[in-house]
């Protein structure tokens, strides 16, 4: 006799999280409703004291979320928070001549040039609590693996996404500017194109 | 070209750099796995110039395994004890009759024993065998002896005026 399988009750919240309201430039009174997609709590109100072991969302080579928890261990953080560089910050360069440094090892003539990074505003993009993506999580694609997969991050070349699952796709948002300035592009547009296939492309893997 | 899109997320918000994709099944059109190009398309190129090539990432979209779990239907019938184990029946069913048929047919044998004569198969039978050998007057080398079932061993007589 087959014994009947008890699948294990699985803790489902359906409670849906609150709005929270906040203060954002200063004097601007906000309220903010957090939205869950695919498990993920989106514009969730952030705890009131930070240890940097906070669990945060990374995304795995399909662009399912995974959530990690920070650990320290032996003086090390396993599982840091990603750090993100200046890849999200605005760079200005000063220039100072001579007679606006006069560093003593400096000569009449010459320019300093000085880079300066200046912080997004992190306003809204804090709300989101995924793994943003960077230059530096591209990977390589192609048949010969030479050619960037820029601006994406997520999904990865050639990965089975199965139908009826949510996955994240992140793409670098600094990645598209407009031409004659240095301005980030404010919208984009994702599409989904099917493509024919080689019976040698399809190869004979099995069902 | 964008007409040939089967799917189009609407204009988003580049700064949020992600966008939850939802895989439906009606995108695979009834087959079970899609090769996908996934392009994305910045507001500063309008329609015409936009070359799905140009940014991509291409996956394979897919049915999906499924598990012949009890679903939760099956569970809910087991539950209310409706269930459908008809082939139960028929699995357990068909090995008792047989045994019971052998049964019968043993006691039947049994009661009937000394009504029985089959000797005529038992001589067809055993003829049967004997057929192998054959009767012995056919043989040809046995053709002159009667009925001897050995072969004769070999005599060495005295040899005779006559045939020296």
């Amino acid at each position: 006799r087959k014994n009947i399988v008890k699948p294990k009750e699985k803790t489902t919240t359906s409670e849906i999280p609150k709005p929270w309201r906040r203060t954002i430039y200063s004097n601007e009174k906000e309220i903010v409703t957090p939205t869950v997609i695919a498990g993920v709590t989106f514009s969730a109100k952030p705890p009131a004291t930070t240890n940097g072991l906070e669990p945060w969302i990374s995304l795995d080579q399909s662009g399912n979320p995974k959530t990690k928890r920070p650990q320290i261990k032996g003086g090390k953080t396993v599982n840091p928070r990603p750090d993100y560089s200046t890849y999200f910050k605005s760079v200005a360069t000063k220039t100072f001549s001579y007679d606006e440094l006069k560093a003593h090892n400096m000569e009449e003539d010459e320019v300093y040039e000085e880079l300066t990074f200046t912080d997004e505003d992190d306003t809204y993009v804090s709300l989101n609590p995924i793994i943003r993506c960077t230059p530096q999580r591209y990977f390589n694609k192609g048949p010969a693996g030479d050619i960037s997969s820029e601006p994406f991050c997520t999904p990865r070349e050639n990965k089975e996404l199965k139908a009826g699952n949510t996955y994240f796709v992140s793409w670098y948002t600094r990645f598209f500017q407009y031409p004659d300035s240095d301005k980030t592009v404010e919208n984009v547009q994702l599409h989904l194109f099917y493509l024919k296939e080689s019976v040698y492309e399809k190869g004979l893997k099995k069902r | 070209d964008l007409k040939a899109a089967f799917f189009s997320s609407g204009w988003l918000k580049n700064v949020d750099g992600i966008y939850p994709l939802e895989l439906t099944a009606d995108f695979l059109d009834g087959a079970f796995d899609k090769k996908v190009l996934l392009a994305i398309q910045p507001e500063n190129i309008n329609d015409e110039d936009f070359n799905p090539w140009e940014h991509y990432v291409v996956f394979r979209m897919i049915k999906g395994s499924r598990v012949a779990k009890t679903t939760k239907q099956q569970k809910a019938l087991q539950d209310a004890g409706i269930s459908d184990d008809t082939w139960y029946y028929v699995a357990l069913s068909i090995p008792t009759v047989v045994v019971i048929a052998c049964v019968v047919m043993y006691f039947f044998l049994y009661l009937n024993k000394n009504h029985r004569d089959i000797h005529d198969v038992k001589d067809f039978a055993i003829n049967q065998r004997r057929r192998v050998l054959g009767k012995f007057k056919d043989f040809k080398k046995y053709k002159k002896i009667n009925n001897r079932p050995y072969s004769e061993l070999p005599t060495h007589t005295k040899k005779t005026g006559k045939q020296n």
